[in-house]
């Protein structure tokens, strides 16, 4: 049986938020060590996600036997909507389950709201992602990153992220015009979160696809932070830290071949 | 410039 307990509905609603625009279908793998993890791949099989709820997301969590939970993401996001950000949501499923039950519990008013959610049976592949050594590594605001992804978008289908020890530039070149912002490593006591750091072992230039960068900056809301990982000619990553575990994306990059 | 997939990189399991 599983049962894993939110402290705030709105955990789980941002998570879901974060990536059904990516993926419609995938399977939540629940195990008591793990919590719930989640690996899923876009259609056009360009984003991977990469979801770790560990089982310090949920205050309280308990699986007795490893199960996997076949969920259409725009059924739970409709259902999500109907509890409060504040409730309490618990997630109870039982032994080889068909239906998840999906319980609301108002802190203040004696409300429970509760819904069950059929499971499909999802055939999905699973990529093994290799440990890789990052050229390149930069912490920053997540706010940052979302207005350039967001802002970009409207010039280019394109990003390019170009770092250097010094800095990291994201630029775009579109049909108007280009454009480019520059960021340079600073370290803020007041407000760490706001600080910006940058690894570098290799300088790297990327280029992105804008349209996959706005589907990820869609889980800044997760965190104010975001680490993205770069390696020349190959997939990057961006991780937004849980309170306790991560999402991560995987894009590919685009390159002449 | 070509959008590259995933599967030229990670090896399905």
């Amino acid at each position: 049986m599983l049962e894993g307990k939110f402290d705030q509905a709105s955990l789980l609603k941002k998570i879901i938020d974060s990536i059904r625009d990516s993926v419609k279908l995938c399977n939540f793998n629940c195990s008591q060590n793990d919590g719930i993890t989640v690996q899923a791949i876009d259609d056009s099989r360009v984003l991977l996600i990469a979801l770790k709820m560990d089982p310090g997301c949920f205050q309280e969590f308990r699986c007795d036997r490893d199960m996997v939970l076949g969920l259409d993401l725009e059924s739970l996001g409709k259902i999500l909507k109907q509890g409060n950000n504040e409730d309490y949501l618990t997630l109870i499923a039982e032994d080889n389950p068909d239906s998840l039950l999906i319980v609301f519990e108002d802190k203040k008013k004696d409300r429970i709201s509760e819904f069950s959610l059929k499971l499909m049976d999802i055939d999905s592949d699973v990529l093994t992602i290799d440990d890789m050594d990052n050229d390149c590594s930069i912490t920053m605001p997540s706010a940052d990153f979302s207005k350039i992804a967001r802002d970009f978008k409207t010039m280019s289908e394109s990003l390019q992220i170009i770092v250097t020890k010094e800095s990291v530039k994201f630029k775009a070149e579109g049909q108007i015009g280009s454009g480019s912002v520059i960021f340079k490593p600073h370290t803020d006591l007041d407000n760490p979160d706001e600080s910006i750091k940058i690894d570098m072992n290799q300088p790297v230039n990327l280029t992105f696809g804008a349209k996959y960068l706005n589907d990820i900056v869609k889980a800044s809301t997760l965190s104010s932070t975001i680490t993205i990982k770069l390696t020349d000619k190959a997939p990057a990553l961006f991780e937004f830290k849980l309170p306790s575990g991560y999402l991560r994306y995987y894009l590919a990059p685009k390159f002449e071949d | 410039m070509s959008q590259q997939t995933l599967s030229r990189f990670f090896t399905v399991r």
